[in-house]
């Protein structure tokens, strides 16, 4: 299983496409933060398909969504 | 604000068909 590429994505739905990204985000999420992987993950699915191939290969940068991710989610939390 | 700020965000499970973000309007 080689690394996931544009051409791959452009030939899939929008909806696969996102997909696609997910399945190869959420173990790398769930490396970072394992109890909300799947949250964040979904919440990351919400940037450009360009900005989540990046992160798929800059593990700094993966990381620093992530955490931004993370106070998101926890203010969200706290309004409700 | 809304209600539907409950169901955010969707959560991603791998193996499963990602639904995504459809416009929550009941």
């Amino acid at each position: 299983q080689g690394p996931l590429t544009a051409t791959m994505l452009s030939s899939a739905s929008p909806e696969e496409q996102k997909e696609m990204l997910g399945e190869r985000l959420f173990p790398l999420v769930r490396s970072i933060q394992p109890t909300k992987a799947s949250k964040i993950t979904g919440m990351l699915l919400e940037l450009d398909n360009s900005e989540l191939l990046h992160m798929l290969e800059s593990p700094e940068s993966l990381r620093s969504m992530v955490d931004e991710a993370i106070g998101v989610l926890q203010a969200h939390q706290a309004e409700e | 604000n809304g209600s539907s700020s409950v169901n955010w965000p969707p959560e991603f499970r791998p193996g499963e068909p990602w639904k995504g973000y459809p416009n929550i309007d009941p």
